[in-house]
């Protein structure tokens, strides 16, 4: 966080921007869903912070080194934990020796996920001199509740028995902004048995903003998780820094990876591309297992391996070094200060090896990462990030936003050897989701009123699909290969919180909303009314997916002439006129009508039609276009996705 | 012979504004397939009584089948694990 918030725009130095607004989210109450907090961390102190906000009902509980009195304090107003689902099902006695039975967080993930939403600026933090900066939350001034799900059990797992109770609770408790930095494995479960969802359906009807991970199953189509269409989804971006890496061949030319590589440079060292000594079917990489490495002649020198290799084998066969050449994947592992391993990609690593080849000693020298931020480095989707289309409801656009979840330095859990000083740096979506959340806290104390499809409306609508400010290039995708980001990628686009204080207009839903998603998904009225708590019936004409008023429109299956709704309301100037701009998919006709909205002080909301239909004769994959409202002020984007599909039959 | 693995029980919106009284309904409920109000407690994991109404609890197959077809029951979904991103 040293970085992100600059990047989105929420420097304190700027007085512009809405952190002096929004009072850097006083009076809010974040819950995040976890593995639970290191409370001595500096990122937890209270300075400056008012009484806790009168209606909350929670409390902090003791348990393994884990004091009320001593750990919760003004920051930290909640601290619970939840285990007997995962007891129960895993049975007893659970080796709890590697967590601690109480909110105090063994993993370190938790920690990290708290302090990014909802941090105390922390000064001069670095990661052994990488990434300096400033460390805190988007929302500095809200209060934290820890509900501890997730324990350091099989690396992390968190049972949904536990989740769900964890989100009774906090439901109770009065939280206004949940954070589930946690997911599903692909295949996902659909929204009826997903307990997220259920969870967070009463969450939001009860006007709690629930903000959920993407997942880290990218860069693979449909493997977004937490799909609901009331919880808000985060995919994760880059964002302008990055961590370059100086690679010296011994021709003394220099080539560039990236690393996190603290250590001082290994001068010139033999520089070695590792042969088998053996045929191993079941290997990847020569680099992956001791066996497969001739260690008398890796040992003491830096090797090069192609796509994958493990640090354990590499360094039992002593070697001093590794550059992996690979597919991007955004994922960097901390170095070691006496083991550099240096990604680059594979024409870098062509080139090295080129070099290896045609000479008869080849050498090299790895340099200590440097920090570069700044214009010249523009954000991309992260490869690791879930993308669209959404499995379990294709209509329903997920991810929704991106934020930054690539080389974020937080608080972390001192236990882990990679902490430097209890700040650590690390990625997935599960570090861009608590930037969303913390943002969305900054947006409750300015709207108070709004609702979570309001607050939800505001951030994908106003994200940026273009590069920095001024910059009309579009984002990026990473993947192989990168290509141009889509709403699958990031949905609105990266999250952009300046913007999203003052949308326009917002596509606002609500309880009617929910029921009519419900009906459309296959409820009956039974179920339905059991859910709701009110004897409730569908419609007799089925509700269609499609009109489910979302700030996004998605056609999975386009054939025949589609006419759906959508609903704005007007949250801007009361006397507003707005036009629509409309970029088509590619072959696809889109009318909107009436195409002017005339908003007054008696005219909040208008309804108006989508008329969709296709020219293709074939099925197509997913052609991208976006629906506009402006009223030369405020821009309101709606992503586009269309898939036509004449032939009855799926292929992809 | 049969195992039990743990279930959540989905019964929507809370009926009551007393909890006490929505972990009553929730014990009855389990009583009624599993036999006797001790064992219900004994089998009883979780209940969900503030934001919504349900429960968790250690369940066989055949109790699952049997709680699904009581009025009330919206859906009954296996425990899973959710893993961090």
């Amino acid at each position: 966080t040293t970085r992100s918030w600059n990047f989105l725009g929420l420097s304190p130095h700027s007085p512009s921007n809405i952190l002096p607004k929004s009072k850097m989210g006083d009076g809010v109450i974040i819950g995040v869903l976890d593995t639970g907090i290191w409370p001595e961390s500096e990122s937890f102190n209270e300075k400056g912070l008012g009484p806790v906000p009168f209606h909350w009902k929670g409390a902090c509980e003791s348990g393994e080194n884990f004091n009320t009195t001593i750990h919760c304090n003004k920051k930290i107003i909640g601290a619970r934990w939840f285990i007997k689902g995962l007891l129960a099902e895993y049975g007893e006695p659970l080796d709890t020796s590697t967590d601690f039975l109480s909110p105090r967080d063994a993993n370190g993930h938790g920690t990290a996920i708290s302090s990014i939403a909802a941090g105390s600026f922390v000064y001069n933090i670095s990661y052994k001199g990488l990434g300096g900066g400033t460390v805190r939350g988007g929302a500095p001034n809200a209060r934290l509740a820890m509900y501890k799900v997730c324990w350091n059990l099989f690396n992390g797992y968190c049972s949904s028995a536990d989740i769900l109770k964890a989100v009774d609770v906090a439901i109770h408790e009065g939280v206004h902004v949940l954070s589930l930095s946690l997911g599903d494995s692909v295949p996902i479960s659909t929204i009826v048995d997903d307990a997220i969802a259920i969870g967070s359906y009463h969450a939001v009807t009860r006007d709690i903003i629930v903000v959920c991970s993407a997942g880290n199953d990218g860069p693979f189509a449909q493997t977004v998780t937490n799909t609901a269409p009331w919880v808000i989804t985060v995919a994760a971006s880059t964002m302008d820094r990055a961590f370059p890496t100086s690679i010296t061949l011994g021709n003394n030319i220099t080539l560039q990876g990236q690393s996190l590589f603290t250590g001082p440079h290994t001068g010139f060292t033999r520089l070695i591309y590792p042969k088998s000594t053996k045929i191993d079917s079941t290997s990847t990489s020569i680099c992956d297992s001791l066996s497969s490495l001739n260690k008398t002649m890796v040992s003491g020198n830096v090797v090069l391996c192609f796509t994958s290799y493990s640090e354990e084998a590499l360094r039992e066969a002593g070697c001093v070094g590794v550059i992996i050449a690979t597919n991007p994947s955004d994922l960097m592992l901390p170095s070691d200060d006496d083991f550099p391993n240096i990604q680059v990609d594979y024409e870098v690593g062509t080139r090295i090896l080129s070099y290896i080849r045609s000479t008869s000693a080849p050498l090299v020298k790895l340099s200590r990462t440097k920090t570069v931020v700044g214009k010249l480095i523009s954000a991309k989707v992260a490869a690791f990030s879930s993308r669209g289309p959404n499995s379990a409801t294709p209509a329903i656009l997920k991810p929704d936003v991106a934020a930054p979840g690539v080389n974020i330095l937080a608080a972390y859990s001192p236990l882990r050897s990679y902490a430097d000083g209890g700040y650590a740096v690390k990625s997935g979506t599960s570090l861009s989701t608590p930037h969303v959340s913390g943002i969305v806290a900054l947006l409750k104390v300015m709207h108070p009123s709004w609702s979570p499809a309001a607050i939800r409306s505001a951030l994908v609508t106003t994200a940026s699909r273009n590069g920095p400010s001024c910059s009309i290039l579009p984002i990026f995708a990473e993947g192989s290969p990168r290509k141009l980001a889509n709403p699958f990628d990031y949905g609105g686009g990266i999250v952009n919180p300046n913007k999203a204080a003052y949308p326009g207009l917002v596509y606002d839903m609500g309880r009617e909303d929910y029921i009519n998603f419900l009906c459309a998904v296959g409820y009956n009225t039974s179920a339905l009314s059991q859910i709701v708590g009110q004897v409730t019936a569908c419609s007799s004409t089925k509700p269609s997916v499609l009109d489910v008023n979302l700030p996004s429109i998605t056609i999975p299956n386009l054939r025949d002439n589609i006419n759906l709704t959508r609903s704005v309301t007007n949250v801007g100037p009361v006397d507003s006129v707005y036009k629509v701009d409309i970029d088509p998919p590619l072959g696809v006709n889109v009318a909107v009508r009436p195409d002017t909205l005339v908003f007054n002080s008696s005219v909040k909301t208008i309804t108006f039609t989508v008329a969709v239909s296709t020219t293709h004769h074939v099925n197509t994959g997913y052609y991208f276009g976006s629906l506009t409202w402006t009223d030369g002020k405020h821009v309101v984007t709606s992503a586009l996705s269309v898939r036509t599909q004449i032939a009855d039959y799926t292929d992809g | 012979t049969e195992s039990s693995n743990v279930h959540i029980v989905y019964l929507g919106e809370t009926q009551h504004d007393n909890p006490e009284l929505v972990v009553d309904l929730h014990h009855e409920l389990l009583a009624s397939v599993v036999g006797s109000k001790e064992l219900a407690s004994e089998l009883m994991v979780y209940s969900y009584k503030h934001g919504f109404s349900g429960f968790a609890a250690k369940l066989r197959e055949s109790q699952v089948q049997q709680l699904s077809e009581l009025p009330g029951v919206v859906r009954i979904i296996p425990n899973s694990l959710h893993k961090l991103e």
